[in-house]
Order: C-alpha cells, then structure tokens, then sequence
C-alpha cells in the first residue's frame, strides 16, 4: 500500500 | 440503474495552447487525459453497488488491475461510430497513422477490433456500463484479502447483465456468452496499452502524471 499511496489514499478519502 | 446514474459526461483533452503541435505534444495530451479519466473512474468505482463494501487492499487490488481496461472500454465505445479511428475524446481523434507514429500501434489495432465487434453487436449503454463494471470486478488480482466477498460483487454484477438480456432480448440466449467474450481481448489489450505507455514514459520520457504512473506499475 506504501508504494500506491495516491491510489490508497483516494479510496480512503473520497477525494 | 445506479450504473447509468454514476457515469460521468465524457470529459474533453486539454492541449496546451502554448505549445507547438507535435507527437510529444499528442502524447502528454493524451496521457493527461487519461489520467483525468482515471481520477473519474475511482470515483465511479465506488459508486458501483457492492464496491465499496468490498475491503480497501480488495478495492485497490481490482482497481489496479482492471483500470485500464474500464478506461479503453470508454473508448470503444466513443469510437463505435467511427470506421478506422479511435476516439479519446471529442476532440482528441487517432488516426492508425497517427497511433504508430506516436508508438501506441499495438493499442490502435485490437481497439478497432474490439468496437467493430462491439458495433456488430449493436451493444448499448447499459450493456456497455455492465460490461465496465464486470472488467474492474473480473480483474484476476493475485492476492485477494476476501476473495469470497469479491465473488459475490463479480456475480451481483453478471445477475444484472443476465436480468438486462433476459428482460430485453429474451429470444437471445447466447447474448450474455458473447457480450463476456469480448473481455479477453480487452484485456490483452490493457496490458499491452499498459507497457507501450510505461516504454514511452521510461524510453520516451513523456512526462506523465504520477497517478498514472503509479497505476502502470501496479499493472506490469
């Protein structure tokens, strides 16, 4: 998940 | 219905006007784009039923193996009415000359394919919505944290296909069968679209976004 962290961090955050 | 609803309008590439045209151009225009198109997706991912209630290393492993595929999906289908070209956008045509000059000719030929297939189907939106949704749920990710929970969205999504054909064309038992066997080639394609854009960005040094980025190399 480290190294998609933008993608990991879109789901997560709904934006 | 909730597929229809959560489709987004078609968005439009945005050269830069500062720019002389040229292949190099074309390209950054063209990744840009897709790049945009793939914040979309995200997006339109989590509003597909049953998404979001998957877990998160669930919901990025289908996303980063079947992105690019829901991607080339949506150009298939702009380029249905079109005999040779492909469409990205409404203003952003390729031309089979073009595709190769810009290094994308082992996407150009397969996509033709596949909308000419598509075309001879007579497919419409709500089969194309389905069929988007059953390449990101299909995505043959290794390593699944729930693969029981990732099987029943695949079949949430084949039932609403199978209740779409049966309730529209019940005379046609075959249609679902060959709707899901355009899927192959759609993803054959996606990783050969996936490691021509990593070759330009790697060899080429088209400039790319880093989301982009970061989704080719979870795709290789």
């Amino acid at each position: 998940q480290e190294k998609h962290k933008i993608l990991h961090k879109l789901l997560q955050n709904g934006n | 219905s909730q597929l229809l609803v959560c489709e987004t309008t078609p968005l439009l590439a945005d050269p830069d006007p500062t720019t002389p045209d040229s292949d190099l151009k074309t390209l950054v225009t063209l990744c840009d784009l897709l790049n945009r198109e793939l914040l979309l997706l995200i997006g339109w991912a989590k509003n597909i039923p049953g998404f979001s209630s998957l877990s998160l290393p669930d919901q990025m492993a289908l996303l980063q193996s079947g992105w690019m595929e829901a991607l080339l999906l949506l150009v298939v289908w702009r380029s249905r009415g079109l005999d040779e070209d492909l469409e990205f956008a409404e203003n952003l045509r390729l031309s089979e000359v073009q595709s190769r000059s810009l290094g994308l000719e082992e996407l150009h030929t397969p996509l033709r394919r596949l909308t000419h297939t598509l075309r001879e189907m007579n497919i419409n939106l709500e089969e194309l919505l389905l069929l988007k949704a059953l390449a990101l749920a299909n995505s043959d990710a290794e390593v699944l944290d729930c693969s029981r929970a990732v099987q029943t969205f695949q079949e949430t999504l084949h039932e609403a296909l199978q209740d779409l054909e049966s309730s529209t064309r019940p005379s046609d038992s075959h249609r679902v069968g060959r709707l899901l066997m355009t899927l192959p080639l759609l993803r054959q394609t996606a990783l050969a679209a996936a490691r021509c854009f990593r070759r330009l960005h790697t060899e080429s040094r088209v400039p790319m976004n880093t989301l982009f980025l970061e989704m080719l190399d979870a795709k290789i």
